[in-house]
């Protein structure tokens, strides 16, 4: 089973939306995924159709030992399943502070699931806190949504170091896989700017000891499409809302690369 | 002095870039305003071309009780001041929470500040954490930049009701004074679906013993303009980068309308 964990501490850069998509492409790739929402904010389980109002069995009551994962999982469709994040999840924060091991409560969960997936995807929400810290160790690979605006950069060195920091203390299989560029538009001379920049920090790591030596531009990216930012609306995935769209299309691809390592021309 | 949160928890929908551009506006108009950056990411403040690494004397010192606000307060243009924010802010959330009164902090260092300003502005970043809630214990008026997306209007009911909170138990002056949608897409129906959807719940509101039934949906829309994503990499407000751009002309339009409480034709 492939476990990923989607990160970026920057809000806004598409953690969520590439966790929906990119899952249910994968899905529909024959792949079993389970989704995990780390967000107390929800978006990934609200997106979904799911209604986070405080009464649904969620992550929360795994991260609290009182149900197992299998427990609070939903099927969503084919080959696709959600453990959703709820209100209550904003309170795991505070109450697990003072817990033995709270950043390893989410993994043993997972280890003792039984049940087989192909792939696990971990959404997080903009922090570096406990829960993501949860899902950075239950990850053997960490994949980052990056908007190529300015602050992408400045923001990706902290990130990369903070995953360095938990492989080595906490959970020494996981690296950075990949970082995929989400909100792309093409027509701007920045993102163009962006990514020429992001290539070569990437290109300088290659030379350099540190862990993310290894990780890699896709070569999909996500262009901006309404499309997208409409599909949740409905609770629907992109392939189910407008599986004809550029936003469609851009996720089946990244799904490919993922799954196979390339992407056909 | 009017003192003013720019709040929202959900990611990129525009908080600090209408912190820093909306402040320089009203600067330009000849008001004295302070920028103060709550957020650990720090993006305010390298926004206005200054280097959150670690060395610079900061909000941080000021939280800890080692440094008054003026201490660590810097010029950055004509009316226009900045407290900046540094990566130790992180710290903060954990190292204050055990400190009693660990929400009124900066509230007390904002009222032992003797230096007269017109405006006081404090961009959050995106949680309802203990630094935003210091934010909203120093303000009188919140401002909600709002994205005309989905999760925009499911994400206000839990931040006006969070506002409620404080406004009851911390701090009675508080109050929202207003939304402003930012990242407006004219083009698209989405975003004038969820205009629409949020001019009938704020309509709604006005009716009801809720505390923010005198919020107002700001006539003034930021549209998107990939000047005001441009201008951060040069350490500067859109009105040196860019003074003739939509994204100049917008916020321009955002200050007349808060400074005089409507905007010329
Ligand atoms: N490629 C795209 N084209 C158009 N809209 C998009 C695209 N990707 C994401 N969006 C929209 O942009 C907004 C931010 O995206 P999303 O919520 O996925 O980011 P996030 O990183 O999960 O945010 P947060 O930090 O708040 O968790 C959402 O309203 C989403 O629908
Ligand atoms: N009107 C606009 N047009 C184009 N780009 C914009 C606009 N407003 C903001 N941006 C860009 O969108 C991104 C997100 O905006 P910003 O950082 O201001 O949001 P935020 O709410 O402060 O995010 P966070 O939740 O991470 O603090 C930034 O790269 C910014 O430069
Ligand atoms: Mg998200
Ligand atoms: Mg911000």
């Amino acid at each position: 089973m492939r476990r990923i964990a989607i990160i970026n501490q920057k809000g806004g850069v598409g953690k969520t939306t590439t966790t929906v998509n990119l899952g249910a492409a994968l899905a529909r790739r024959g792949r079993r995924v389970c989704l995990i929402d780390l967000d107390p904010q929800a978006h990934a389980t609200t997106h979904l159709g799911l209604e986070p109002d405080g009464q649904l069995p969620s992550l929360y009551h795994v991260l609290l030992g009182q149900k197992s994962l299998a427990a609070v999982r939903r099927p969503v469709s084919d080959n696709l399943w959600l453990v959703p994040a709820d209100i209550d999840l904003a309170a795991a924060e505070v109450e697990l502070a003072g817990v033995v091991g709270r950043e390893v409560i989410l993994r043993e969960a997972v280890q003792q699931d039984a049940t087989p997936f192909d792939y696990l995807i971990m959404d997080c929400g903009p922090s570096l806190g406990v829960l993501t810290l949860n899902a950075l160790a239950s990850a053997d690979e960490v994949l980052i949504p990056l908007q190529p605006h300015f602050l992408a950069l400045h923001g990706l060195s902290k990130l990369l170091e903070t995953t360095a920091l938990v492989a080595r203390r906490i959970h020494p299989p996981l690296r950075v896989s990949g970082i995929v560029v989400c909100l792309y538009d093409a027509t701007t001379r920045l993102a163009q700017e962006v990514v020429a920049d992001l290539q070569a920090f990437l290109e300088r790591s290659r030379h350099q000891a540190v862990p993310w030596n290894q990780a890699r531009l896709f070569a999909t990216r996500i262009r901006r499409n309404v499309k997208l930012a409409e599909c949740p609306s409905f609770g629907q995935t992109i392939f189910s809302y407008a599986p004809r769209s550029p936003g469609a299309a851009d996720y089946a691809a990244l799904a490919e690369e993922i799954d196979t390592g390339s992407v056909s021309p």
